[in-house]
């Protein structure tokens, strides 16, 4: 998994053409609330039983 | 039979309709364990045609579709039949006729236990749909229509299987040896390190990083008889047989205002490496 690869797939998810600049002012004191953060940790519960094939 | 590569289950015919055939074969403790099945022939003998019907026959090099099906029966009761294997035979020839059937094989392996015997339907019909006058496909004949029981020429089945000890993968690498060429098929811990990529800074909230893992080492490829057997098989190589989605928490910039949202990811971590040839049969899943 090249770093390239690992880009190009986060871009295709969001739709997006390149990775957004973004400054540390504008993520300083971002907070995740409490709803993102619980399905974010479902998403990884669940990720690590799903079993897509691979080739 | 008496094969040492592969092994062999005689059929048994339990009945037609006109041309549609049912073979059923007792499957249980056929297939070795931890074994991986590489190819399922189904090979039934075509009767010779008398000269007589022959000679009446036209057109002259006519020929018939024979089209394998699997079948299950379901726990209501109904029957449901995917096609495996379907192909023209001419009505002039005789002798063993080999399907493939891997895919009937494979679904069998998906049912749940105590399974049912594998059901495979034949059917002989017109080489073209279509209201022709020929019923030439009539005349062609497996032995199970013939002298029954008489042992002759009863449908066989080949299952051809790799003993997965010798030609499988051995799960995740030793972390203490070093991988060599000699080192077989396993799944290696690869860290792939979010914060150090330019990219991610202030975009990439979490994770900060993750076990990507990634297949390493060789498989051992059938010896020469056998890789003959197959020449529709790539070498055997160690690749991801098994993958699981990541998933990402991403700031995203919407009116002039920052939130954070999360991501899927799919197929970016390497749950299983497995020694697979290209050309192999993709098993498709069976529907509940």
């Amino acid at each position: 998994l090249s770093e390239e690869q690992l880009l190009g797939r986060l871009l295709q998810r969001l739709q997006l053409r390149e990775a957004p600049v973004l400054d540390r002012a504008d993520v300083e004191g971002l907070a995740v609330p409490a709803h993102v953060r619980a399905q974010y940790v479902a998403l990884l519960q669940r990720s690590r039983g799903d079993r897509s094939r691979g080739k | 039979r008496f094969s040492q590569n592969f092994r062999e289950v005689a059929g048994r015919f339990l009945g037609s309709e006109a041309d549609t055939h049912l073979l059923v074969f007792g499957m249980e403790q056929r297939l070795p364990p931890n074994s991986e099945l590489v190819q399922a022939a189904l090979r039934l003998f075509q009767e010779p045609v008398p000269a007589a019907a022959l000679h009446r026959l036209s057109p002259r090099g006519a020929q018939a579709l024979v089209t394998v099906e699997w079948l299950r029966v379901r726990d209501d009761g109904s029957n449901r039949t995917s096609l495996v294997d379907s192909r023209l035979v001419s009505v002039h020839e005789s002798g063993w006729k080999t399907f493939d059937v891997t895919e009937a094989v494979n679904f069998w392996q998906q049912l749940s236990r105590p399974r049912q015997p594998l059901l495979l339907q034949v059917s002989v019909q017109r080489e073209r749909l279509g209201p022709q006058p020929s019923g030439a496909h009539r005349l062609v004949r497996f032995a199970w229509q013939g002298a029954r029981g008489a042992g002759h020429g009863e449908p066989r089945l080949e299952l051809h299987t790799l003993d997965l000890s010798d030609y499988g993968a051995q799960g995740d690498c030793d972390p203490e040896t070093p991988v060599t060429e000699g080192t077989r098929c396993c799944r290696q811990e690869m860290y792939v390190d979010l914060q150090g990529m330019k990219w991610a800074e202030n975009w990439v909230l979490e994770p900060p990083g993750f076990l990507a893992y990634e297949c390493v080492g060789t498989c051992l490829q059938p010896p020469g008889p056998l890789a003959a057997q197959w020449p529709f098989l790539g070498p055997r190589q160690c690749i991801p047989s098994e993958m699981a989605s990541l998933p990402v928490i991403v700031s995203v910039r919407e009116g002039g205002r920052t939130r954070p949202q999360v991501v899927s990811l799919p197929n970016m971590r390497v749950q299983k490496c497995s020694c697979a040839s290209d050309g192999a049969l993709m098993p498709r899943r069976l529907e509940p």
